[in-house]
């Protein structure tokens, strides 16, 4: 042990074992996470090489062999608890992603929450034996997060009940979905439904695009890698384009809308619901966030510790890094936020299962204020860890540079969150639409509930500052 | 109907209610806004448009208001002592710090008054002394493993230089000692010039 470190934990005036509970929520999980981890740690099945050194096609093959090793170690482990898979995959993978990490967190969460039951047993009973490999095909080449734009569409044909899905432009070519390129065999996706002559909106479909045993594309479907990303080295985010698909009607998620054998369209009870999977992926982001700024904290400040840099005072030794001010003051205000990003992340997944299980029961009161809370949270959480990342990376000096510092990992992996799953800025305004509609409704005399009921104070209340 | 607002700078609930006023102040002072622009050009969208830097902040300020709640809310459910004082200083450090950035906003909105920022800045530099002892069992109490953190310079144990010594020998440019690129360009450059 560095006798800096040791002299660190020495005179704490706290016993961390204590908080780690406390960020765990209860002793019990923690115990559990810690009996998760060491399945991974302790297997000699994980052990690889640095990924630091390899091409990105080794990394891409490095990490589909990790994937394949890690779904059969779940199930030969038993486990089956989301978070608790969870937590074992995130051991598996350190700070870097998978192939298959939009099968676990999109794909499958969507057949399961936008899916009929019937088509559900069908679909999850392949998807989870590994049949089907799945991505969420949304995003286009020249659509993201405005998802009334995108421009892919899926026509319903009554005289075959089949669906015929096109991408009528370059601009409607799928770009970005996660293991799309190379991995998956199936994707959810979203296109703008005809029937009847007139369009409904955008709808989700289950497409075949590799062919089950031979992985070949199949006929009509142009389907790739899109290239070298800044990160994302293991991911093969892909591109695809569909010339007149055909799939059947049953493929099309119909748990809120629907199109009946002849057509006609029976609409969901909120367009919202067609988003619900990005909700609790913007959620799950707010997660991420706690996890990669205390990630990036633990290593900056550990090594501000150990490293001693110039001279406080003329002639004494080089001090730790850790007692300038100035190192203070760039990675404290890094260490509140990380801890106050845990507490608000159990609370953003509290309040998503909440409202969920409420919108599963037929109700709908609080859905606009989780896409409101859900999108403005994943904004400011996600924003500040990018940039906190950055500073904790400047906070170690030339080291910081190195990808033996693990933050350039970190960072890579972590800053797409600014704009995946909705660009941050049009985040911010969506919640900024949720606050000026609730002020209006407080203006009119309808109190709001929730995390904006403050605003129904605003119109009663002058607001000026008080001597100390 | 005046509201206090800020009395103790080291009382939490005094903070979280001073972010909820500056939270509602922008909300109220982006729908002026946008009602101004409606005023002026009848546009729906466009006035959205141009008032969306203040929207933006509306919601920032919302965000803000929302997280230093939740933490300052977390603090009751800690039992033990030590953390509870630990884990307050943090709170009370990302309440005042997060004013202290956001200057404009409190003083704009009437909410502080000079005097007042300049308390709070000098508050958050004490607490930078007062949270130093803990920083490392701070982070330590993320209890990521070595494996999970992926990086020389955060290892547990602090045996950093030596490491990262280990670390670079992997690297593919040290698999020989004389590189071919020398033999192919450089050797060549040399006997030219």
């Amino acid at each position: 042990m560095n006798p800096d470190l040791r002299r660190e934990r020495e005179r704490a005036s706290f016993n961390p074992e204590f908080l780690t509970y406390i960020v765990d929520r209860g002793a019990e999980r923690t115990r559990r996470r810690r009996e998760i981890e060491s399945l991974v740690l302790n297997d000699p099945d994980f052990q690889h090489e640095d990924v630091n050194f390899l091409s990105r096609s080794e990394r891409y093959e490095l990490a589909v062999k990790k994937s394949s090793q890690m779904v059969m170690k779940i199930r030969e482990h038993g486990i089956s608890d989301p978070e608790e898979i969870y937590w074992f995959k995130r051991t598996c993978l350190g700070c870097l992603v998978e192939p298959i990490s939009v099968h676990y967190g999109m794909f499958l969460t969507t057949l399961q929450n936008q899916c009929i039951d019937i088509e559900r047993d069908k679909w999850l009973n392949l998807a989870k034996r590994f049949q089907l490999i799945g991505t969420y095909a949304q995003t286009e080449l020249g659509h993201g997060t405005h998802l009334r734009g995108l421009e892919t569409t899926s026509t319903y044909d009554p005289s075959t009940q089949e669906f015929i899905l096109n991408s009528p432009t370059v601009t409607s070519i799928k770009w970005w979905p996660g293991g799309l390129g190379k991995t998956a065999n199936h994707a959810v996706v979203l296109a703008q439904l005809y029937t009847q002559g007139q369009c409904k909106g955008l709808h989700a479909f289950i497409v075949p695009v590799r062919h089950l045993s031979t992985h070949e594309p199949l006929s009509g479907v142009i389907v790739g890698d899109i290239g070298p990303k800044f990160g994302f080295d293991e991911i093969d985010n892909g591109f695809l384009k569909l010339d007149n698909v055909r799939i059947p009607r049953e493929n099309m998620l119909m748990k809120y809308a629907k199109v009946e054998a002849d057509g006609t369209y029976v609409k969901p009870l909120s367009d919202k619901l067609t988003y619900g999977t990005m909700v609790f992926i913007r959620s799950h982001i707010v997660v991420e966030s706690a996890r990669f700024l205390s990630k990036a904290c633990t290593i900056a400040i550990r090594y501000s510790a150990v490293r001693h840099q110039s001279e406080l005072k003329p002639g004494e030794p080089e001090p730790q890094i850790l007692d300038y001010q100035t190192q203070q003051y760039k990675l404290f205000p890094l260490l509140a936020t990380a801890y106050a990003f845990h507490f608000v992340a159990a609370y953003m997944t509290e309040t998503y299962h909440r409202i969920t299980g409420d919108i599963n029961q037929g109700n709908l009161s609080e859905l606009p204020e989780l896409h409101a809370l859900s999108a403005g949270l994943k904004a400011f959480t996600s924003w500040t860890t990018s940039s906190g990342i950055e500073e904790c990376r400047m906070a170690c000096g030339g080291h910081g540079y190195s990808y033996c510092s693990g933050i350039p990992n970190l960072y890579v992996t972590f800053t797409p969150a600014c704009t995946y799953e909705g660009e941050n800025t049009v985040m911010m305004l969506q919640t900024a639409r949720f606050l000026l509609k609730s002020y209006t409704q407080v203006s009119s005399g309808k109190p709001v509930g929730g995390m904006v009921s403050y605003l129904n104070d605003v119109p009663q209340q002058r607001i000026h500052s008080q001597a100390v | 109907a005046a509201r206090p607002t800020v009395t103790d700078i080291n009382d939490l609930n005094s903070l979280v209610e001073v972010y909820k006023l500056r939270a509602a102040w922008l909300v109220v002072t982006a729908a002026k806004n946008v009602q101004a622009e409606l005023n002026r050009r009848k546009d729906k969208d466009d006035a959205w448009n141009r008032s969306s830097v203040d929207l933006v902040r509306a919601s920032e300020a919302h965000c803000h208001y929302v997280v230093v709640k939740l933490f300052t809310a977390k603090l009751s459910e800690i039992s033990d002592a030590a953390v509870n004082r630990v884990v307050g200083n943090l709170c009370l450090f990302y309440a005042l710090h997060g004013i202290t950035k956001n200057t404009g906003d409190f003083l704009q909105a009437n909410l502080l008054t000079s005097p007042q920022i300049s308390q709070m800045q000098q508050r958050v530099k004490d607490l930078l002394a007062v949270i130093r002892p803990d920083a490392v069992a701070l982070v330590d109490a993320f209890d990521y493993s070595d494996a999970q953190l992926g990086s020389v310079l955060g290892r547990y144990d602090g045996n950093v230089y030596e490491n990262m010594f280990e670390w670079a020998k992997k690297s593919p440019l040290n698999k020989t000692q004389v590189h071919e690129s020398f033999h192919k360009y450089l050797k060549p450059l040399q006997a030219k010039l």
